[in-house]
């Protein structure tokens, strides 16, 4: 530039080399938090697992699917804190919501219900996950009847667990849902519950037999 | 475009990596390890102004070639970005919630002369 004229970027020439670097991270700094609009950078006082970001991201990028139906273009998008309920910070809860339509209901009695879980690459070794097969308890609307189990998960790919007995339980009353809350102890990882299209998510498969009627009727 | 290297005096890009553990950012911002900000710096002779990176056409060269002749007519010249990408980030805000946004225009991928 013509001497004496001022020039953005050549008065940053000038600085000695540590003082040109405090100055730009101070700009970097300030230029962040204006652009996500803060005063100051947030104080976190409840750091979230990385087991439950995975989750909540992969939650995040299937309802982006859902909503426009292409894996979605980067945009902003908020996932609500994982409230302190969801066990100690150290394991994290994932829940299920599985809808069964009965249309066979009277005549059929259920032989075998199986939940298929996919695991994306644990790491080696046995990992404990609590499972809680929650229904709604007719004594009243807000129970819920819960039946508990634990599965070992060895290897990532297909883990199955038997959901006969809380199924049987569900199609006696002919109530269509069934919630699957899993809990990882340690926040090692989670299912598959997005990505890769949907033929590995969670999903139930149920083997059901019509009553042989004892009058034969010919039809 | 041009990378700066060295001492050279033309305008180029200067890269600046923010980390945003070196800062003690690293427990709000999630994703990513830190911040390209990468920035214009260096001379834009007059024969070099109005062409973003370098002169590569012979209308080019004889548009320069007019401009470094009348001098005094032509406006200065600055070394600007010529191309720049959004900064996605995943961070937490002020209430703890998981924020994952975009912010425009934040790096800087390119330099050139106005």
């Amino acid at each position: 530039a013509p001497r004496g004229a001022w020039c953005p970027a050549c008065g940053l020439a000038a600085l000695a080399s540590s003082a040109q670097r405090d100055v730009l991270v101070a700009l970097a700094k300030q230029s962040i938090l204006s652009k996500l609009r803060l005063p100051d950078r947030p104080n976190v006082t409840q750091p979230v697992s990385r087991g439950t970001l995975l989750t909540a991201l992969r939650r995040m990028r299937a309802r982006r699917v859902d909503t426009d139906g292409s894996p979605g273009t980067p945009r902003d998008g908020t996932i609500p804190h994982a409230h302190p309920g969801m066990g100690s910070s150290s394991s994290h809860s994932v829940r299920l919501h599985f809808r069964f339509s009965w249309e066979l209901a009277g005549s059929t009695e259920i032989l075998q219900a199986t939940l298929y879980l996919f695991w994306v690459s644990p790491s080696s070794g046995t990992h404990p996950v609590t499972v809680r097969l929650l229904q709604p308890d007719p004594t009243g609307p807000n129970a819920t009847t819960t039946i508990e189990t634990r599965l070992e998960v060895q290897r990532a790919g297909w883990a199955t667990l038997d959901v006969s007995r809380a199924v049987r339980s569900l199609f006696s009353r002919g109530s269509p849902r069934l919630t699957v809350e899993l809990e990882v102890v340690g926040g090692w990882g989670s299912p598959l519950l997005a990505g890769h299209g949907d033929s590995h998510w969670p999903f139930v498969v149920t083997q059901a037999r019509a009553r042989t009627s004892h009058r034969v009727q010919r039809r | 475009s041009i990378d700066c290297s060295g001492d050279s005096r033309m305008c180029c890009r200067k890269e600046f990596f923010v980390d945003f553990k070196e800062i003690g950012w690293e427990d709000w911002i999630i994703q990513p390890e830190g911040y390209h900000m990468n920035y214009c710096v260096g001379l834009c002779p007059l024969h070099m102004a109005g062409i973003p990176g370098l002169a590569a056409s012979f209308h080019t060269a004889v548009l320069n070639l007019i401009k470094a002749n009348n001098a005094d007519a032509a406006m200065d010249s600055c070394c600007v970005p010529t191309q720049r990408r959004p900064l996605s980030l995943l961070y937490y805000d002020r209430d703890s919630n998981i924020v994952k946004t975009d912010i425009p225009n934040m790096i800087v991928d390119a330099c050139g002369c106005t």
